[in-house]
């Protein structure tokens, strides 16, 4: 069987924190959407401009950290 | 650029405010005049017009508050969220909640009321993010001096589309 990837060993932002950034500003809009962490960081670099990895990378990273309005990114 | 689901907005161009309590960070005249400012960014280019309460109910009600402040929706200590609103609507619709964590300054070495308060009205009129750089309406703070801001043109193209121009 091909060897699974092995989940990138996550930078100084643990991966709560970020599920927690997602959880907030990305919100999965619909019950069935069953979308990977990787996807998921997608839509937020998408959104960003950034380049779109679905890993957490230094430019990714450095949004998370930076200060922000509190209201979600995509809406509802 | 998105606008809420739905795209709430006011059914009146008249609205009132009330400033419920004050950071420790400011006067509160800096506080009272940031505030008026950051609404004037949007009454200068649609026909809303604010007036400020002070007693009752007001349709944006602004407060200061940190972690959990009562609409379930906690803050999280200095830095990370600095703010959030409501979009229009009765009860909260259209409040404004600023997280008292934060060093609110009126310069730039802190965290700008002025701008930031411009960005919540955004919401509380029915706006949502941009993901335009640059954007008044884009979701990361970035300084800029408050004397020489003018509202950018996706902001004012976003809100003319709900409220319409400002009648000459």
């Amino acid at each position: 069987f091909p060897v699974q990837p092995k989940t990138e060993s996550w930078n100084s932002i643990d991966l709560e924190k970020v599920k927690g950034y997602l959880d907030k500003f990305f919100p999965i809009l619909a019950k069935t959407q069953n979308l990977s962490i990787e996807e998921r960081i997608k839509e937020m670099q998408r959104f960003f401009h950034l380049t779109v990895t679905g890993k957490l990378d230094t430019e990714t990273e450095g949004i998370i950290k930076m200060p922000r309005c509190g209201m979600p990114d995509v809406a509802k | 650029y998105q606008t809420f689901p739905g795209t709430p907005k006011w059914k009146k161009t008249h609205l009132t405010y009330k400033i419920l309590n004050y950071t420790p960070d400011l006067p509160r005249r800096k506080v009272d005049d940031a505030i008026k400012r950051a609404l004037m960014v949007w009454s200068d280019v649609t026909p809303l017009q604010f007036r400020r309460v002070h007693m009752g109910r007001s349709d944006l009600e602004i407060k200061f508050g940190i972690r959990e402040h009562g609409d379930g929706n906690p803050f999280d200590g200095p830095g990370g969220t600095l703010a959030h609103a409501f979009k229009p609507g009765p009860g909260i619709g259209g409040d404004a909640h600023f997280d008292d964590d934060e060093k609110w300054s009126e310069v730039n070495k802190d965290i700008n009321l002025f701008l930031v308060a411009a960005h919540e009205f955004g919401h509380s009129l029915g706006l949502d993010h941009s993901n335009v750089h640059g954007a008044l309406m884009y979701p990361l703070y970035s300084y800029e001096n408050p004397e020489t801001f003018k509202l950018p043109e996706d902001d004012r193209r976003r809100i003319q589309k709900l409220y319409g121009k400002k009648p000459s």
